[in-house]
Order: C-alpha cells, then structure tokens, then sequence
C-alpha cells in the first residue's frame, strides 16, 4: 500500500516512509521474524505520519518482545532486503523508561532529514525487551566511515542520552554470521 | 533538488493542525 500524496495543506517529508510493527509471542519459535512483521501503514506528509503515531502505543506502553520499525517506503526492515545488505546499524542501550521519548526524538529527526547524509538513512528500530529496550538507526553502506559517524554524532546530539550511554555500530553482515 | 529539513519544534506543532486526523 503506497502512501497517498500529500493533501492540501499538508507537509510533505523528503521521502515517504512506512511504519511496521512485530511482536513475538513468548514460548517456542514456531514463526519466522517475516511472518511476525506486521505492515501498518505508509505516509508521505508530517500529518499522515502523526496520524498514524497518535492511534499507536507509545513503546513504553508494549508488553514483551515488541518492536516498531519506520523504514523508507520500499525497503523491509530486514538484513536481506536490497538497500540494507551491505549496511549496518547504530545500536543504542536505553535503561528502562526513556524509550518512548528518545523513540519520538529518533523518528522526528530522521522524517526532519537532521542526519544530512543523503539517502543513506534505511529506517529505525525501537526493540522493548526485558531488561532494556534498545534503539537502532540502520544506513545503507557500513563501510563508510564518514557517513557512520555522522550518523553517531547527529544520534547523540538529538536524543540527549546520559553520558555512560554505550553506542555501538554493527555491520549487518556480522549479525547474518 | 531541495532538501526538505524540518526541526523538532515544528514537527510536534503540526501534531495538534486540524490536518492531523
């Protein structure tokens, strides 16, 4: 489902993005990550993306092991897909309790285009666990150094994470192994 | 083309536009 034009009056983003959603339910892993994956809808303007936002739960509020995915329209929020096979990820450790405010700031910065680094921006994650919940910014090339540290520096800038936050960038190849 | 570059502050103020359903 594409996301339609941006209405009247509305703001269009740079590129459109879609929201998906995955829970996996606890005990035996009958079902692959694929099939866990839940769609939720593609938007092309600010206010299609804060339709959307305002119905859903906010992270905090999920129960389990339940993740919220914003990738550009037309990649999946997969290793496998085209655009993040030779990417990595930002990987960032949140104590329990911030996820639902450094999400929000995470997602408005990157539908803001604040990261300046082109179309190398895949999408973002935000995974709650247990112990912690965990954010992640995915690129398209893992290799470029350039960009990643961007990347790193736009990330702490904009979430305005305690100073013992551990930031760590990891290859998709390395997680494939 | 142009970038299109929205701040934080703006983002949130077009959450409470009657566009926003």
């Amino acid at each position: 489902t594409p996301a339609p034009p941006p209405g009247s009056g509305e703001h269009p983003i740079q590129f459109n993005y879609s929201l998906w959603f995955s829970k996996r339910t606890p005990g035996k892993q009958t079902t692959s990550y694929d099939q866990t994956l839940r769609f939720v809808g593609s938007f092309a303007s600010v206010e299609q993306f804060w339709s959307y936002y305002t119905h859903l739960s906010r992270p905090s509020e999920l129960s389990g092991h339940s993740d919220y995915h914003i990738f550009k329209e037309g990649i999946r929020p997969m290793w496998e897909d085209d655009a993040n096979k030779a990417g990595g990820k930002w990987i960032i450790r949140l104590k329990k309790g911030i996820a639902s405010r450094c999400w929000e700031n995470l997602v408005l910065a990157m539908l803001g285009e604040q990261f300046m680094v082109g179309g190398e921006v895949c999408g973002a994650v935000v995974s709650i666990r247990y112990q912690e919940d965990i954010l992640s910014l995915w690129n398209r090339t893992a290799n470029d150094h350039v960009t990643t540290s961007r990347i790193r520096d736009t990330l702490k800038r904009i979430l305005n994470l305690p100073p013992n936050t551990i930031m760590e960038y990891k290859c998709h190849t390395d997680s494939l192994k | 083309g142009t970038r299109i570059v929205y701040d934080r502050a703006f983002l949130l103020q077009c959450r409470n536009s009657p566009l926003t359903k």
